[in-house]
């Protein structure tokens, strides 16, 4: 794959993003781009996951909002159990 | 609101907490009172006590840090993750962290350390996040929270009195009425100061004890002289009256009725999916038909079930019957030769009811320390 720019979804990192599916709703670390795999299902579910405990609209996807939450300090405990 | 896996909780209600040490963000004296309001907001709706130590192990440490910790869940600088917590038990867990790369103020020009402190308790008394946008703990920190008036969300309070019940100077019913017959006093009451009264069962709920007789039931608080008497209709319309014996699990916050060879499960006003269940599910042989009394003892984690002149004994924790039962109940319990109509467990004694008698045994000393009177404990 070409040398991406850093990629980001609106002001926010992909690896960011990634860290936060990971930490609050125990997305499964699989070592691939995560650039690559945001359309996956397991992504979709967890983002669809987290808009839904956070009470945003479920869409599934990293829009504006989403990112503006994910943005926000915030506790260090995971939001679901696992 | 929701818990953490295998819901843990304290098991004694004076909890003790330690600052270990201090942001440079506030002076000294405004962490000690943002650390003790945000306690405060816990302990005004449980039972709970909150004592603070100046040096070693307390249930809660508080601390401040930055980046690695020694934890395995390094912070990540200012913004983002701004505290965790861990769940009631030893040693890390109960414990606070918050994060000194914020900015943590009184007010809510940095991050407001009472509040997000407040939030963090909740988690060492053993609440994970809630998904009410308005209860504390929710999991996104609000930075225009009104904290002149703050007060926890009924989501909050639900949660935390699930996990320890109420204040203990409460006037709230740990069991709230459903219907409003519950304030008239119902029609052919039992005589409360009966001499000859006996009960049915008897159980503990929640710091109150339960006395039950055909259609009603008293319910005596330690906090309060005069019991009260109540129709079980009036908290739990669907189960069946005159139970031959009842217990409560302390550590599942559940009550356990028995009526011949069925039983159920209860959870303060809430009947449990699934009940009721078979008594022979529980490992009892066919030949028994019904019990005649149950109590838990809380240090052993037995469930001790009394039929006739034998007892059985039940491990909470591996949910099954022990071997070498059933016992006779003279052996282990001299003294305690009648048949047993109910029995509990209070203080550190067992009460064994039977008739208008109560027996009340020492399991230390292996022996009767007292006869009394059923209805003693009704301020007769």
């Amino acid at each position: 794959y070409p040398l991406n720019p850093a990629a980001t979804a609106g002001t926010m990192s992909m690896d960011r993003i990634q860290k936060y599916l990971e930490d609050f709703y125990h997305l499964e670390k699989d070592g691939k781009q995560f650039v690559r795999r945001r359309d996956s299902s397991p992504v979709v579910t967890k983002i669809q996951e987290m808009q839904r405990f956070l009470g945003m609209k479920v869409t599934g996807k990293l829009d504006d909002d989403t990112m503006e939450m994910m943005k926000k300090p915030r506790c260090g405990i995971p939001d679901v159990s696992s | 609101f929701s818990f953490f896996p295998y819901m843990p909780k304290w098991r004694n209600n004076e909890v003790t907490y330690r600052i270990v040490n201090y942001t440079p963000d506030m002076n000294e004296p405004d962490v000690d009172a943002a650390i003790e309001r945000a306690l405060k907001v816990w302990s005004d709706v449980t039972p709970l006590t909150f004592t603070r130590l100046s040096e070693g192990e307390a249930d809660i440490m508080i601390s401040f840090s930055v980046k690695d910790h020694g934890d395995f869940l390094p912070f990540d600088g200012p913004g983002g993750v701004l505290a965790h917590a861990y769940p009631p038990g030893p040693k890390i867990n109960g414990d606070v962290h918050l994060d000194d790369d914020e900015k943590w103020t009184e007010d809510t020009t940095g991050i407001n350390l009472f509040l997000t402190a407040a939030h963090e308790f909740g988690h060492s008394l053993g609440l994970l996040h809630s998904s009410d946008t308005a209860a504390l703990m929710y999991p996104v920190y609000n930075s225009n929270t009104d904290l002149t008036r703050f007060r926890l969300s009924q989501d909050d309070i639900d949660g935390i009195q699930s996990l320890y019940g109420y204040p203990s100077d409460s006037p709230d019913d740990p069991v709230p009425p459903t219907t409003s017959t519950e304030q008239e006093k119902p029609e052919g009451d039992p005589e409360t100061c009966d001499p000859n009264i006996s009960f049915d069962a008897v159980s503990t709920l929640r710091g109150e004890m339960l006395f039950f007789k055909d259609r009603h039931f008293w319910r005596k608080s330690i906090n309060t002289i005069e019991p009260q008497l109540h129709l079980l209709s009036a908290y739990w319309p669907s189960l069946p009256s005159g139970f031959d014996a009842a217990y409560e699990l302390t550590t599942k916050d559940m009550v356990f009725f028995f009526k011949e060879s069925k039983f159920w499960s209860v959870r303060g006003s809430d009947i449990q999916p699934g009940y009721p269940k078979d008594i022979h599910t529980l490992g009892f042989p066919r030949t028994v038909k019904k019990i005649d009394a149950a109590f838990f003892d809380k240090g052993k984690q037995k469930t001790y079930f009394f039929v006739n002149d034998v007892y059985w004994r039940y491990d909470e924790k591996r949910q099954s019957m022990e071997h070498g039962y059933p016992r006779n109940i003279v052996t282990d319990f001299p003294g305690v030769d009648k048949n047993i109509d109910a029995v509990f467990e209070a203080f550190g004694f067992f009460y064994f009811f039977s008739g208008s008698f109560q027996f009340e045994f020492d399991p230390n000393a292996k022996m009767v320390t007292r006869t009394l009177k059923s209805n003693s404990w009704l301020n007769c």
